[in-house]
């Protein structure tokens, strides 16, 4: 498939496009998602964070970003910036409380505009938080950018790894290679008397990376700090560096 | 709009459909309607189940159902059954691997046909398990049938409730009465020492339920059995019916 020289003026300007998927709902992947942009910035790369859950966009609160995007001339709009990552979301587009009551080719076109009508100017990497399912979103954006890979996020119950699978079977498809997994929710340790708890499960993802050959990038327990950053908007690589799930 | 003359013969048959929705996945909408759907068999309705999330069908497995529909005449496929629930799933049609790569109008055929090439007999009510998002499944839904009502499920975080607030706004547009929210992963109390942590937050949901005049249906709290059931395929109704959860 040739590239439309649209494509070209995209592709020239960002190095790297990542998509962080996980086939499910509310394993941790927006979160995942907005850790790793903050992270390979503070390593100094040039990060763009692209929201593409239409219809659930949570990255702006999750990075800390509010306000309407700025014009950048022609039809082009500026994204918002925080802790050094360029992000674009429908969150910054509509207010909260509206829900995107679309179809697929509404859909389509609002990930063409994000992709296309945002400044996004020279980045190494822009990492797409992708929303759940294997629909037309996911489709276009396979059709849309040359993916340089996915990393995939799941809790560890066997119900996250049938979705799990069905990812794996869409990125195999697209030809887009898989650069690991994190498990995530892997344990809870009580904060008082220190008994671990596999609330959702024990090792699952980590048994399916190992068997199809993937690598596991990193294992996230829960934590109250990792959930009350995302809900105040600061990603828990700023607010606690050192911490054993910023290092993941 | 008045309805279709196969859409007479569908609701002539089943008295009522109930939507279970939550906006957000991950937050135990797939865990609530399984056991909805049981413990209204219990109390002796005529209970069906349709597993409308296409791209991640999970009821087969949270049933404890696998195997073909066999062929009932015609075009039609009859529903399988567990714990007196008849359920129809496209986790039944094809296996577990198989990631529907689909677009929306393929998502809305598979749809329809679910509802209409379903021998489901006669219900006095269809538990509806739509997937997260307001996008295609959501809109056919709202178009197929006359929903009696929906049930909403969310998480105590503040991430959860943006995508609730869209999800209250779909059914308001619809003209879909919310007949009461559950809130889900309310708290986790520790085994050994009883310390109670809300990893997940605490009371959102219900601070938004109380806000909009919703009735608070429940509260459930994270709970080792609740997870094990659903992978497993005991609904904790089945599973504890005294326990706390199930009396939800
Ligand atoms: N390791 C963790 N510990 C505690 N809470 C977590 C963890 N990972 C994610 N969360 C919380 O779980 C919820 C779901 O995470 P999110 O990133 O929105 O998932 P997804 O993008 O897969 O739907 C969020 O409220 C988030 O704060
Ligand atoms: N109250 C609970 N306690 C423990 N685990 C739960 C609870 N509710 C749901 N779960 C688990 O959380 C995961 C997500 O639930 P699920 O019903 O699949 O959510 P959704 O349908 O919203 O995606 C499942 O593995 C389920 O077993
Ligand atoms: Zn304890």
């Amino acid at each position: 498939v040739p590239m439309a020289p649209r494509e070209k003026v995209l592709e020239s300007k960002i190095r790297r496009f990542v998509a962080v998927a996980s086939g499910k709902g509310g394993v941790g992947k927006s979160t995942t998602a907005v850790n790793l942009a903050v992270a390979l910035q503070l390593e100094g790369l040039r990060v763009g964070l692209l929201d593409a859950d239409v219809y659930g966009p949570s990255q702006p609160r999750m990075l800390g970003v509010s306000g309407r995007p700025a014009a950048a001339g022609g039809d082009m709009v500026k994204p918002l910036e925080n802790y050094g990552v360029k992000l674009m979301s429908m969150g910054l587009l509509v207010p909260d409380d509206t829900a995107m009551i679309w179809r697929g080719p509404m859909v389509q076109s609002a990930l063409t505009q994000m992709l296309d009508a945002v400044a996004w100017g020279v980045l190494d990497v822009i990492i797409i938080d992708l929303p759940p399912g294997t629909g037309d979103i996911q489709i276009s954006l396979a059709q849309q950018v040359r993916l340089a890979g996915a990393v995939i996020v799941s809790t560890p119950q066997d119900i996250a790894l049938l979705d799990v699978v069905k990812a794996l079977t869409m990125f195999e498809k697209a030809e887009v290679p898989v650069l690991g997994m994190i498990q995530n929710m892997a344990s809870w340790q009580c904060p008082d008397c220190g008994r671990t708890d596999h609330i959702f499960g024990d090792g699952g993802a980590a048994r399916e990376a190992k068997k199809r050959g993937i690598e596991l990038l990193g294992e996230i327990p829960l934590s109250l700090a990792v959930r009350s950053g995302s809900d105040a908007g600061t990603p828990i690589v700023v607010a606690e560096p050192q911490s054993a799930q910023a290092k993941t």
